[in-house]
């Protein structure tokens, strides 16, 4: 069962500058097998980068007929949910593809495109760690292979037994397959 | 009579042939003297050959006694002298000088005359010194008249330039007043050791001398004495002026220092000064201040010393005073050795303040459990237990009481949600409690170890039975471990152990603090932990002990983050900060990224250790963004500057 929801009010309404949250621990990432469970992942994709001739191909729901489903031709913001229900392929993670494009940076107003990118980055963080289970709001049709945008317009929910993420190889030309072979996961 | 006639005519000669021009040189001048000289010398031989002949003439006369006779030749003889001295007498000068030449000869005629008998009975010793006598008186008068007339009629130029008479009158003058006065100095000193050595030979004057110098001594040392104890005195009271007072006790000092009797001098030292003070208290109330300086403090204390001082070689020691000493330094060496005392007590007060603190709210949060009995009087009696225990070694055993009892399941579904929450509101406040009642313990321990081994067997003995009812064994040894390092550090000087404690409470303050404030974050914090796995969560209760909440305790799954994006440096490294930032404002505990195969974000994690350990929060991170991005638009409105890295600048700055 996979879902997605829209959070844009929520990480509109924090006060960046005042927050006095701590900041987490950083570190690089190195795979570590089974540790990997318990992890999520967030593919912040920016789409300003991605091909042109991806772009160029738009079509409704900026998926191709065939299945695939093109980066290239999603709007900023669009929030692609992946979520393993049933565990059974240890190499797969939890987690969101974020697709945002970057705020240029305006010289004049340097808070405004700060604010921008960090609501953004925020927008895929908490898709990805929201509870998939228990609150999400648009719960869309669990059917094998397909790949559904929810009602809030701005959400994919794919399976995540079905959906490969090339998250190393091809970063110039990334492209969700919803199709692919199970063996292709580099993670 | 001719020869000095001729060389007095040649000398006037030269002088009237020199004297127009107005010049003459130092070799006129040492001419003229010498002219002078043998011209004195001259007169000098005459003189003596004079008186030689008169002396015949005498001694003829006597042999043929014939006053008319030798009226006659007197008569002659001054006459003739009058006559040379008037062809001499060629200028005005010479003729002073031959007035006196002749007033010279007459005078010694007339003796020559008056003591003719008187000569020829006298001895030929006599006669040679007056001889001498006149000869001295003679040249002297003739140096002088030589002296008076250079420099009256000599006009000596050097170097062009006119030299005053009386500078060349000086040079004569010291050349011969050094010689005289050497000779002077010689012959007195010679005269005073042939005095001083008759007079050191004689004994009565000896001891008359050493008598008197005695004296001299004794008054002068007395004195000096007296001028040396008033210093003191005023030294140690602090009153320059003297007083009465000060004379009388003065008087009084000297008089008891004279006594042989009288040891006791530091009494009266004592006994004068509380009369100088009874006496002058109302220049004291003035001059209290004055009273009170360090000088009267030294004082005392050299007082009390030469008391005690005193007194032992009196053999009747002071015990007042040498109570007061072995007072003060009992209380400086527990002072020294007290302040360990009562720092740890501070801290173990402090802790059990914020157990009990930590107790309290426990049981006013936990009043949905009131229908369950087990609860409350678990805690009642935790609290209880712990209270009558002392902080003791049973502490451990009811941390992992509290403990089972929050994680162990309720009898019925309510009991097990109430216990649920109340297991997540209490969380922090289990591991807060828990870490006090071990530090506790430790300080127990530290009591034991300072009051004697023998009783840290027992409570040792304790601390195993207690610590066996513990579920994890590895935990168990581990902290027999530290227990036992901890054991064998405070054999040492426990400082450091101090210190760990100090720091430990105030994290436990501020964790309290936190836990009492943050309501709400507890509960967001407890929703997103109720949607976590139990097994992680046991888990964490254990492992985590004394670390903050926010890096120990995650609430959720740890995220990686992968940025699809081919920007530049800049924007890499901003992207990755603002991610991070983001991040940290869900609560990710562990936030990981991944493809940096460029490594321009290898330095990330020294940040991110860098600001947590500076305590940085979100928004304070973020501000620091800001500045760095406003530094990096000025560099590029100027132009001058490459754009920075965002990882070594917040390495810099942060």
């Amino acid at each position: 069962m996979m879902a997605c929801f829209d959070t844009t009010m929520m990480s509109d309404d924090i006060d960046w500058l005042r927050n006095c949250r701590s900041v987490c621990k950083v570190d690089l990432y190195k795979p570590a097998g089974q540790q990997d469970q318990d992890r999520k992942v967030v593919c912040f994709v920016d789409v300003s980068t991605l091909n042109v001739e991806d772009k160029d191909c738009k079509d409704a729901a900026g998926s191709s007929s065939e299945g695939n489903l093109n980066l290239g031709n999603l709007e900023e913001k669009e929030i692609i949910v992946i979520k393993d229900t049933e565990k059974k392929y240890q190499s797969k993670m939890e987690g969101s593809v974020c697709l945002f494009k970057q705020a240029s940076s305006d010289p004049v107003s340097v808070l405004n495109w700060l604010f921008s990118d960090l609501q953004k980055y925020a927008l895929g963080f908490q898709h990805a760690l929201s509870p998939s289970t228990s609150s999400c709001k648009h719960k869309v049709g669990d059917t094998e292979g397909e790949c559904n945008r929810s009602s809030s317009g701005n959400c994919y929910s794919v399976y995540a037994n079905q959906v490969n993420i090339d998250l190393l190889n091809r970063p110039q030309n990334l492209q969700l397959e919803m199709a692919a072979t199970k063996n292709t996961n580099n993670n | 009579q001719s020869t000095s006639a001729t060389s007095a005519k040649s000398l006037s000669t030269q002088r009237a042939v020199i004297s127009p021009d107005g010049e003459c040189s130092l070799d006129d001048l040492s001419f003229y003297v010498n002219q002078l000289s043998s011209l004195v010398i001259q007169m000098a031989r005459k003189e003596i050959k004079d008186k030689l002949e008169g002396r015949s003439k005498c001694l003829h006369h006597s042999i043929v006694p014939s006053p008319a006779v030798s009226k006659t030749a007197s008569e002659i003889a001054h006459e003739a002298m009058e006559l040379t001295a008037a062809e001499m007498c060629g200028t005005g000068e010479e003729c002073k000088e031959g007035g006196q030449k002749s007033f010279l000869y007459s005078e010694l005629s007339n003796k020559n005359k008056s003591g003719d008998k008187q000569i020829y009975q006298r001895d030929s010793k006599e006669f040679a010194d007056s001889i001498s006598k006149g000869l001295t008186v003679y040249a002297n008068r003739v140096a002088s008249d030589m002296m008076f007339s250079v420099m009256k009629t000599l006009k000596v130029h050097s170097s062009r330039k006119p030299i005053p008479a009386c500078v060349v009158l000086k040079r004569v003058l010291l050349n011969h007043a050094k010689e005289i006065v050497s000779d002077l100095i010689d012959s007195c000193m010679k005269k005073l050791h042939n005095i001083t050595g008759v007079l050191m030979a004689d004994s009565d004057f000896v001891s008359a001398v050493k008598r008197n110098l005695f004296n001299h001594g004794k008054q002068n040392a007395a004195d000096i004495m007296e001028a040396m104890l008033r210093h003191l005195v005023s030294a140690l009271i602090g009153e320059k002026k003297e007083t009465k007072s000060q004379h009388l006790s003065y008087a009084t000092l000297k008089a008891g220092s004279r006594d042989p009797k009288c040891n006791n001098k530091s009494l009266e030292l004592s006994a004068m000064k509380a009369e100088m003070k009874g006496k002058d208290k109302c220049k004291m109330k003035s001059d209290s201040c004055k009273s009170l300086t360090s000088a009267e403090k030294v004082g005392e204390h050299i007082l009390k010393e030469g008391l005690t001082m005193w007194n032992q070689k009196q053999g009747n020691p002071c015990k007042m005073v040498t109570k007061v000493c072995c007072n003060k330094d009992e209380k400086r060496e527990t002072i020294s050795a007290s302040t360990d005392s009562l720092a740890k007590d501070l801290i173990v007060s402090s802790l059990k303040l914020i157990q009990y603190h930590l107790t309290q709210q426990a049981r006013g949060k936990d009043t949905c459990e009131e229908d369950c009995p087990d609860s409350t009087t678990g805690y009642m009696a935790q609290s209880t237990q712990y209270e009558k225990c002392g902080g003791g070694q049973s502490a451990k055993a009811l941390s992992v009481k509290h403990l089972e009892f929050h994680g162990a399941p309720g009898p019925s579904t309510c009991q097990k949600e109430n216990q649920r929450i109340g297991s997540q509101k209490m969380d922090t406040s289990n591991i807060v409690l828990k870490l006090i009642q071990k530090l506790l313990n430790e300080s127990s321990n530290c009591e034991d170890l300072c009051e004697g081994e023998n009783k840290h067997s027992e409570p040792k003995v304790n601390k195993a039975t207690s610590m066996s009812k513990r579920p994890d064994e590895g935990e168990e040894q581990c902290q027999d471990h530290q227990e036992f390092d901890f054991i064998s550090g405070m054999k040492q000087v426990n400082w450091h152990f101090i210190g760990q404690l100090v720091e430990s409470v105030v994290k436990l303050c501020l964790m309290a603090e936190y836990s009492k404030n943050g309501a709400a974050l507890a509960e967001s914090e407890g929703e997103a932990a109720s949607t976590s796995k139990p097994t992680f969560r046991g888990t964490r209760c254990i492992h985590n002990d004394a670390m903050p909440q926010n890096y120990q305790d995650p609430p959720g799954h740890e995220v990686i983050v992968n940025n699809q994006c081919s920007t530049n440096s800049f924007q890499k490294q901003l992207r990755a900060v603002l991610q991070w930032i983001a991040a940290s404002q869900f609560d990710v505990p562990m936030l990981y990224f991944m493809g940096d195969d460029d490594g321009q974000l290898e330095k990330l994690p020294q940040v991110s250790a860098k600001a947590a350990e500076k305590g940085y929060s979100v928004g304070g991170l973020l501000q620091e963004v800001i500045k760095f991005a406003k530094e990096q638009q000025l560099d590029e409105a100027v132009g001058t500057m490459a754009k920075k890295q965002l990882l070594d600048w917040l390495l810099t700055n942060l």
